[in-house]
């Protein structure tokens, strides 16, 4: 309840034309951004809870149950024992995310908050490698790996080792239901172990771009 | 210096010589679909008198018609069995990615925005226009909060008679997730995913605004220009569009009724988790 009353505050706030038109000072705007921004991370705990709880019906919160946690120090609390972390990452829009960049295996879930079955190609940004994807019946998922635009790659705000996107279908999403897909960085063979124990160097580019990655 | 097609089983986009979206071929028809942006000149006044306010934060005012950002973009083209994609770079603070997913019926145009230059001590306000060859009359829909499609007509007001002195912004309207026109053959709807200002100038174009920078106050009482910055420079924008385009005639689903399908999946969108499994292996975690 605390973690959601301060995105009720937050957006208490954002009632106001200032906040929805963007006509209010430089330093109230970066002020609202904060606000939001540490809202919508406090709420994160609420999403954590609400999933694992659907995930595994059984799994009952461990850690400090029923505290208040200042939702200031979100982040700083070690955050109860969940069954899956059930992460966000909030600069998918400039192809970031420290968790799918930096580990081999991982999961990435969908909640379709929609009333009726979806589907969505996600994009998970990668350093490279090849992948596979998995869903729960242990299909494997086509995926192909996306070059990220220099322009994107080049932001100076942007710190990513992230070179590509893993792009994949995640179709029949269940109504107001989730789906979970299992992803394995593939070490294929002995030249790929090889290649994976050197740091990956910048492959060197082979004719103009445009051929490289056609 | 070729042309440049990409696709899927329902529609193809094909880039001219100079690297410009040209046209979307659907059923075999191929329909002109041009897209490229430009930027207007912040207006720059001394606020006393309302023929003298400056573009600001409360007010577009543009000194002038658009200029155009270039007369050649650069390709790179990703083709794969998932997604077909070109990256188009039209300049050092303009870049585009351009693309059509195996199954899907509409094109996917992801802008990048800044920093937007303003050496020359010019506010630019940069717009993403599409032109097709749709006889749209002067009328065009924009969106109300994402419900119902407002019909707007270019120098018009329904309720008196309108004597337009700016000619550009006074043709402008809210769009918070769709502006579209149609004649009788065609139908092109443009969903954005955050709330811009929008209008067709010209028969058959369709404009949204996606990213602003200015000098100057507008006087209306923040007494700031609009003027964000990040790390010292700039701010740099994201964001995208996605275009809806075919005959007006189409059997069902109608192309509103694919619009609106594909404003909800967009607007209301899957939530995207993440979790480290450690060292589980998929049958563990299966």
């Amino acid at each position: 309840e605390p973690h959601l009353n301060v995105l009720r505050e937050a957006m208490g706030v954002m009632q106001h034309h200032d906040a929805i038109t963007g006509t209010e000072k430089q330093h109230v705007a970066n002020d609202y951004a904060r606000m939001l921004h540490r809202a919508v991370g406090a709420c994160g705990a609420n999403t954590k809870v609400v999933l694992n709880q659907i995930v595994d019906p059984k799994f009952k919160r461990s850690g400090r149950s029923g505290q208040p946690q200042d939702a200031g120090d979100y982040h700083a609390q070690p955050s109860p024992v969940y069954k899956f972390g059930f992460e966000t990452c909030h600069l998918l829009n400039v192809s970031q995310c420290e968790l799918t960049e930096s580990k081999d295996s991982f999961t990435v879930t969908l909640y379709n908050p929609l009333a009726h079955a979806g589907h969505e190609y996600v994009r998970v940004p990668v350093p490279g490698g090849r992948y596979i994807v998995q869903d729960y019946r242990n299909v494997e998922v086509s995926t192909q790996l996306v070059p990220i635009p220099e322009s994107v790659l080049n932001l100076n705000y942007r710190f990513s080792n992230a070179t590509a996107e893993l792009v994949f279908l995640a179709n029949e999403l269940p109504p107001l239901g989730f789906k979970s897909y299992f992803v394995t960085r593939a070490v294929d063979s002995l030249d790929d172990f090889i290649h994976e124990a050197k740091p990956l160097q910048p492959e060197s580019p082979v004719g103009n771009d445009s051929t490289r990655w056609h | 210096s070729e042309e440049v097609t990409i696709g899927n089983k329902y529609l193809n986009v094909s880039f001219d010589s100079n690297g410009f979206l040209s046209t979307i071929t659907i059923g075999g028809v191929t329909n002109r679909l041009r897209q490229t942006f430009v930027y207007y000149e912040g207006a720059l006044g001394n606020n006393e008198e309302m023929r003298n306010r400056s573009s600001g934060a409360y007010i577009f005012r543009p000194n002038g018609t658009e200029k155009t950002v270039t007369e050649t973009v650069q390709l790179r083209v990703v083709k794969g069995a998932t997604v077909q994609e070109v990256h188009q770079t039209f300049n050092e603070w303009i870049s585009q990615v351009v693309r059509v997913y195996a199954d899907e019926g509409h094109v996917e145009f992801e802008w990048l925005v800044g920093p937007i230059p303003v050496e020359d001590g010019i506010g630019k306000e940069v717009v993403s226009r599409f032109y097709t060859a749709a006889q749209s009359g002067g009328v065009f829909w924009t969106d109300a909060n994402g419900r119902e499609m407002i019909r707007r007509v270019r120098n018009h007001r329904d309720t008196w008679n309108i004597g337009l002195l700016e000619k550009i912004s006074g043709n402008y309207y809210p769009v918070t997730t769709k502006i579209a026109l149609e004649d009788e053959n065609l139908r092109v709807a443009v969903l954005n995913d955050r709330a811009q200002g929008g209008s067709s100038l010209q028969d058959g174009s369709l404009e949204l605004m996606v990213h602003r920078r200015l000098l100057h106050d507008d006087a209306f009482g923040v007494e700031e220009a609009l003027n964000e910055k990040a790390f010292g420079k700039g701010l740099v924008a994201r964001g995208k569009h996605w275009v809806v385009f075919g005959a007006k005639q189409s059997a069902s689903p109608t192309p509103e009724a694919r619009e609106r399908f594909l404003q909800n999946r967009m607007l209301l969108p899957n939530w995207l988790f993440f979790s480290d499994v450690g060292e589980s292996t998929y049958e563990e975690w299966q």
